[in-house]
């Protein structure tokens, strides 16, 4: 375990008094492998650790505590408060149906938590409306009308139109028609280097003035994390960030990168394929899978 | 971004940023670091277009193999030859199969593609539109049903109906859950004494977008099922796919395909010059 291991690194620094500045760094080279390897952005970790650096210099080392632990304690502090500490639901339009907008890379699992936050809505009584807005991928609206006949939530599509904010529109027209107070919208996955893509993205958010513009990133994604979260950030000003397939060992240092480099906070985690396998994003949690 | 120019003491450290944003890893980029800082002191690499070509020079010696390992096997005997596509959740198995179904009827075979994923909503209908793309045989059953016996009854309908290759296309599971994957085994188990030497490619799909947790995924993927290829999807984003040095230096499985797009023609067998050029430009 990490603290461990940083008290066997640190072992031959037996001074008492302060976490003396080779200490601390020694300790932090361990920790930059440590979130490297956990797929934290190498800029982002370089940043993060002088942070950790600045705040651990003239910190008394504690008698009752290893300074391996110390470090690691300091470390994980920092890592929840720039995961963002306070939990952020999901914003609520002031009037008419609540609309949210998922976006994302190919694969990434913005169908299926699609799925997940209409169960969670309807749940909540929010009478949540789901609206296909894949017009390329094979089979997506059956998958989506599948999973809300799964769910009981009605799924407004068309396989005709392939004008994408069209749909949008008519999703919310049918969306004030029916008296639902939400309505998410399921799009196709796309890079975010995509300007043909990312230009119909702008003009559904145009269309509709979304409440909630959602990324939805799989958990498992590496470095390039943070260019694609500000590629999206920059389309379209990201509201929040939904982490997928957190029921993996992926260790999820893409959260760290994201939200450090766009400042959206996470606000769901991915816990599994089913409807029910949707949880509310803990920093506490987090920090403790991106440190193990 | 390493400017071609003479080395300084930032240029160093500006390579081992480049190796790590493009997912090498730790140890890897640790290594070829080092590597260079060696031919370095020794006066052979002197600017950093040196830097570049050592390490280019590096990927090669590790990724190429023996040229033939990226060709597919195909059955020696009676046959059908059949593959088996794998790999977690999202990365593009469905999708990969489509296009390598296409390939293939453009080499003369007859393809039949098998749904064997069985569980995920819409999955048999995907897999049903590519296989009409790719103008293929398609078997599927009802969802909830067995794979394994998907499996089979398909390889039957390759026999009946003349199709040289069946594609067994699964549900996305993570290497993480024991049950899948132990299905997943059951799958290969059912194929392998149905028809000999079968599966003759076990292929393990991997995003290319993926960082560390694919070393992850190919070991408890190749500890469950013999893989024999890898493929690498999603090339055409941003992410260079650094972490496939990392995965054949530890497992030797090759790369043998890699996916740049969402269209049917856009699968490539895996070149590992090209790929040593691009992965650090
Ligand atoms: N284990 C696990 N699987 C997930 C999770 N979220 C999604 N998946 C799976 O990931 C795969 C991809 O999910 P989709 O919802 O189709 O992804 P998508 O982003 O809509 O894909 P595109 O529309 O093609 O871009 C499916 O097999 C899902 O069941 C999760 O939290 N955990
Ligand atoms: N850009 C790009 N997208 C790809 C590539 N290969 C697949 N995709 C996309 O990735 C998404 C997921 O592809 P699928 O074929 O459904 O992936 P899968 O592994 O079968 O997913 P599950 O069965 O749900 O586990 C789809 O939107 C595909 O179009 C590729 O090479 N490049
Ligand atoms: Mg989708
Ligand atoms: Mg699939």
């Amino acid at each position: 375990e990490l603290s461990e291991k940083l008290d066997g690194v640190l072992s031959r620094f037996r001074q008492r008094g302060l976490l003396t500045e080779p200490m601390i760094r020694e300790g932090l080279r361990e920790i930059r492998r440590v979130l490297l390897e956990a797929d934290v952005h190498y800029q982002l970790t370089r940043h993060f650790l002088a942070k950790v650096e600045q705040r651990a210099l003239g910190e008394k080392v504690l008698k009752s505590v290893a300074p391996g632990q110390q470090i690691v304690k300091i470390v994980h502090d920092e890592l929840v408060s720039l995961l963002g500490e306070k939990r952020e639901g999901l914003k609520t339009a002031p009037v008419g149906p609540t609309v949210i907008l998922l976006a994302g890379l190919q694969g990434s699992g913005k169908t299926t938590t699609a799925a997940k936050l209409a169960k969670r809505l309807a749940r909540e009584g929010k009478s949540p409306l789901l609206a296909a807005l894949d017009v390329y991928r094979p089979a997506a609206i059956d998958q989506l009308e599948a999973l809300g006949r799964q769910i009981n939530v009605p799924v407004v599509a068309d396989r005709e139109e392939r004008d994408v904010a069209k749909l949008a529109v008519r999703a919310l027209e049918q969306a004030k028609a029916g008296r639902h107070r939400t309505l998410i919208l399921d799009t196709a996955g796309r890079l975010q280097i995509d300007e043909e893509l990312m230009d119909e993205l702008r003009r559904v958010k145009a269309a509709v003035q979304p409440t909630e513009v959602l990324l939805v990133v799989d958990a498992m994604i590496g470095q390039e994390a943070v260019r694609i979260a500000e590629g999206f950030h920059q389309a379209l000003g990201l509201t929040g960030v939904i982490l997928t397939k957190m029921d993996g060992d992926a260790r999820g240092g893409a959260a760290l990168s994201v939200r450090g480099a766009t400042g959206v906070p996470i606000k769901f985690i991915g816990i599994g394929e089913r409807p029910d396998g949707l949880d509310v994003f803990d920093p506490y949690r987090m920090a403790d899978r991106i440190l193990q | 971004v390493l400017i071609r120019g003479g080395v300084d003491e930032g240029s160093l450290e500006r390579l081992e940023e480049l190796l790590l944003a493009s997912d090498f890893g730790v140890p890897v980029t640790m290594r070829l670091v080092d590597r260079v800082e060696d031919l370095s002191r020794q006066g052979k690499a002197r600017t950093e277009q040196d830097f570049l070509d050592a390490v280019e020079r590096e990927l090669l010696a590790v990724l190429r193999g023996d040229g033939k390992e990226t060709s597919l096997r195909f059955a020696a005997g009676e046959g059908p030859t059949v593959f088996l596509v794998v790999g977690v959740n999202g990365v593009g198995k469905t999708t990969t199969i489509g296009k390598l179904a296409h390939w293939l009827k453009h080499q003369g075979h007859r393809v039949l593609l098998a749904a064997g994923d069985t569980f995920r909503a819409g999955a048999i209908d995907q897999l049903r539109v590519w296989a009409e793309r790719a103008g293929a045989e398609f078997v599927g059953a009802q969802p909830g049903a067995d794979p394994a016996a998907v499996a089979f009854d398909a390889i039957d309908a390759a026999r009946a109906r003349g199709a040289d290759v069946v594609i067994i296309d699964t549900a996305g599971r993570l290497h993480t859950q024991g049950d899948l994957m132990a299905e997943l085994a059951k799958v290969h188990r059912v194929v392998a004494k149905k028809v000999e030497g079968a599966p003759h490619e076990t292929l393990l799909v991997l995003d290319a977008t993926t960082g560390q947790n694919a070393v992850s995924q190919v070991r408890i993927f190749s500890e469950m099922l013999q893989v024999t290829g890898l493929v690498l999807s999603k090339l055409d984003s941003t992410a260079k796919g650094g972490i496939v040095v990392a995965l054949k230096e530890q497992f030797g499985i090759p790369v043998k395909l890699v996916g740049t797009g969402e269209g049917i023609e856009e699968l490539a067998p895996f070149d590992a010059e090209q790929f040593a050029k691009e992965v650090l430009t």
